[in-house]
């Protein structure tokens, strides 16, 4: 574990834990994209079936942190699709998520490390990461702006993979360790981070909030 | 590649 890896848990935490509370507090999920949601529970549970098949004790913080992630982002899914459903934005979160799904799955099955169900649903679940921000990035275009807590939440939920990034960097240069296509991954879903990067940074760190040219 | 197969991050 080095401190990069470290604080990218951390943010990625604090992302889901904004989200929750904004949901929750507000009780609307106005502003939110359910299917980016949906995807990324998605991809906890694919990422993380082993917890399933050979269920180990909770000896270790990773699986802690595993439970968390799958249990957090199904829960989101269940405040957005059912207990605050009137709240959400569903004509402006309209962007089809089988074209990202289809071929993060396909994409998964040509290019892995093992061809092997475990690997692939692994690999299924990095390549679906990558993309999953999308259905709320095109929303925030459709409605033309972003509630501050939003910004924060994808501030927090950007910078966990750019800080896994330098993770990579620094496990590559002192413990020459290589996961080449989650690397890969990652840097593209950092990629399309970084416009609202600029927005955020220029904008929300000065209170101003987030309206894109409608 | 260092080919270990598990992936040890989350």
């Amino acid at each position: 574990m080095n401190i990069f890896r470290l604080f990218g848990d951390l943010s990625h935490l604090a992302a889901i834990a904004i989200l929750l509370l904004k949901i929750w507090k507000t009780r609307s999920c106005a502003g939110v994209s359910g299917k980016t949601q949906l995807l990324f529970a998605v991809c906890f549970i694919t990422r993380y079936i082993d917890l399933f098949l050979h269920f180990v004790s909770l000896y270790n913080t990773e699986k802690v942190m595993k439970l968390i992630y799958i249990s957090a982002s199904v829960f989101t899914c269940y405040l957005i699709f059912f207990k605050f459903k009137a709240t959400y934005d569903g004509n402006h979160d309209s962007m089809r998520a089988e074209f990202l799904i289809v071929p993060a799955a396909g994409l998964a099955c040509l290019i892995n490390t093992k061809f092997d169900a475990i690997e692939i649903l692994w690999t299924f679940s990095i390549y679906l990461e990558a993309v999953a921000i999308l259905p709320q990035l095109f929303l925030i275009s459709k409605t033309g702006e972003a509630e501050t807590i939003t910004s924060h939440y994808l501030f927090a939920q950007g910078s966990y993979r750019a800080l896994y990034i330098l993770n990579w960097i620094y496990r590559y240069h002192y413990e020459s360790h290589v996961d080449t296509i989650a690397i890969v991954a990652g840097v593209v879903q950092t990629i399309l981070y970084c416009d609202f990067f600029y927005l955020y940074i220029t904008k929300v760190v000065k209170g101003q909030k987030i309206v894109l040219p409608a | 590649d260092n080919g270990q197969l598990y992936h040890d991050e989350l």
